[in-house]
């Protein structure tokens, strides 16, 4: 069950029109300058496996509707004022960055591989999608069928996808386990088995 | 329940000496500060890195604490599969010689499971099957996909 | 006591702006939770890098918050001038642009106070005026010491 | 007061041997391997300007006697009787290795320039020494005159050396402050004001 395809849309930085990312099989690495985005890939991930804590996802100003891509639109009008005082040249620059209107929701769907049916689901694709509105409520399908958190819980937790045993490790994340106590390391351990 | 964990912390310790010694070619072990009461006392790191005595890793460098936290946390993978896993710039502080190992395990490891790592470090990148490129547009991220051809050599 | 860090916020929050400008030419400012009672709220560093919204640091990137917390930290070290600075690592987890220009940085700074970074980054020693490659022999440091030539690239 | 002189004898990874590092004026950048020693000089200077935090200074088993020279013998002693059993080839390589004896003590001299003699000491280079014993005593000494813990702090106070002010960035410390609370961050500035 390796991961095939991600599709965002309005999901953090990625912007309010859907974006794709198609997986290999063996090693996938990310990289880019600082703030490009990079950690809000493993965010999405997490999102569309049922992650809700807006900690653990980075949301803005700890509420998971933070997760929506926000142009920031009041900063930029208050900027573009600013720049439109200093004559035409700002206008030019600032058209250019016109982000549009705040979605309303944001969107991620997972296709995982399951060629090996390894996932109790007779298709060689399986694709799990979470949605989320500005008024805080979520939707979940599976292949398309509306669903509910619980039961994409349970179905994680029987294909052995739930991320949980350590398969994903945030940014900053070894040198905390690093910084363990003793005993911490211990509940660690305790917490897999 | 004591049982299951004495016998996943055994697993755990033989796959951390195992991986520890392909990372680092030094030695590494767990040490329980109870052995008779497993779930009253912690557990201690310990490692001697290539040439060095043995410390617990309250007393190493920043970057040989995170090479031995790296090599339990693949151990403890090992104990409990998936079929991908996700590390967000894992290779942060440690030196050339230690992330050239770790781009070189996760390159083996990845014919067993999928891997998806972040990194700003060429070594890891240049190692990769398929290198993803991030940028940001006035605020909205973009991605470029890049098959890495397998004569890249890194620069 | 109020006089005085009013003063005081007000310096660090102008070279707060302009070291951030100098390091990434984008735009960075502090921010009183409460503007009456400056004791009784917190303090809140903003910023928007080239091209994009103002974020507060806790919804930035990693690299991000450290590139904000950075310019935070030179700036407040201009409020209490030393005859020199160490700084280990500070660049961990900058990009190859962010690394460069606190490279610069501090080869300008360093013509007013001597300072002595720890990094692991080719970008920081190609911009040294000299410098010092540790490594260690059966447990034990040694020093050698190079003078960057003047017209060293970096690769 | 540059520094230009750093002299460490039975410090840490140093052994027991002296060691002196010479500094410019301008911009010194140190590199290398990990474990290699970097951050232990950072230790040196600190631990010379009087700080006496074992968890600052990084001290093993957190105690100030952490700091001296330790090279792990029962480890090695116990390591060369395993590699003995495996033939000679064993005792070679761990002679090698030959770690000396501990040393009772630690010591850290830091020579400061005062060409400008913004140090009110009339001499061009103003030295200051640290030792400590393994018994726990330490002992200051200023230009080569024994002094005390208090005098060297009023000394450094008065010469503007005192490590505060955020003039020394340990290890981590900057994504530290990247993570402070608004609270917190706004206590960080009441100290240095
Ligand atoms: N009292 C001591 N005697 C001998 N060695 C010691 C002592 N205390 C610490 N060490 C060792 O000193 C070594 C170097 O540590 P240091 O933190 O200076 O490394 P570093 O060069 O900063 O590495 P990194 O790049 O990982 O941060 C460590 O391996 C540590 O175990
Ligand atoms: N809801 C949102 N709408 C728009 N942008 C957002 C939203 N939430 C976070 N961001 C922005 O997303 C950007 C990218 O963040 P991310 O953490 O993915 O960067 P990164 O590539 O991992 O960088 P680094 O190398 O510094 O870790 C940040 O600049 C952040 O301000
Ligand atoms: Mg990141
Ligand atoms: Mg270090």
């Amino acid at each position: 069950g390796y991961i095939r395809r991600l599709e965002v849309k309005g999901f953090k930085s990625f912007g309010p029109r859907a974006l794709t990312i198609t997986f290999e099989q063996g090693l996938n690495v990310v990289t880019g300058p600082n703030g490009s985005g990079k950690s809000n890939i493993a965010d999405a991930i997490l999102f569309a496996l049922g992650e809700n804590s807006p900690r653990v996802l980075r949301a803005a100003q700890g509420r998971l509707t933070g997760l929506i891509y926000d142009p920031k639109r009041e900063a930029v009008e208050a900027r573009r004022a600013a720049e439109g005082a200093e004559g035409e040249a700002g206008e030019g620059a600032a058209r250019s960055f016109s982000p549009e209107d705040r979605p309303t929701s944001c969107k991620v769907s997972l296709q995982i591989d399951n060629a090996d049916r390894k996932i109790p689901v007779d298709s060689d694709l399986v694709t799990l999608t979470r949605e989320l509105k500005n008024n805080g409520e979520n939707s979940y399908y599976l292949n398309g069928k509306k669903s509910t958190k619980s039961m994409i819980a349970d179905f994680l937790e029987v294909s052995g996808l739930s991320p949980s045993g350590l398969n994903v490790i945030p940014q900053g994340a070894a040198t905390r386990v690093a910084d363990l106590t003793p005993d911490e390391k211990r509940k660690m351990i305790e917490d897999v088995v | 329940k004591r049982k299951v964990f004495g016998a996943a912390f055994a697993t755990i310790n033989n796959e951390f000496a195992g991986t520890f010694k392909t990372l680092t070619d030094g030695q590494a072990w767990l040490e329980l500060e109870n052995k008779e009461e497993m779930f009253t006392g912690g557990i201690y790191m310990m490692a001697s890195f290539r040439g060095k005595p043995a410390w617990e890793s309250s007393s190493m460098s920043g970057g040989e604490k995170s090479v031995t936290a790296v090599a339990l946390i693949l151990a403890i993978q090992k104990v409990n599969p998936h079929p991908f896993y996700l590390f967000d710039e894992i290779d942060q502080n440690l030196d050339q010689a230690n992330s050239q190992s770790l781009a070189s395990f996760f390159k083996e490891r990845s014919s067993q499971a999928q891997i998806i790592v972040v990194s700003l470090k060429d070594t890891m990148v240049a190692g990769s099957g398929v290198a993803y490129g991030v940028y940001n547009v006035a605020g909205i991220s973009r991605i470029v996909r890049a098959k890495m051809e397998v004569q890249v050599k890194s620069g």
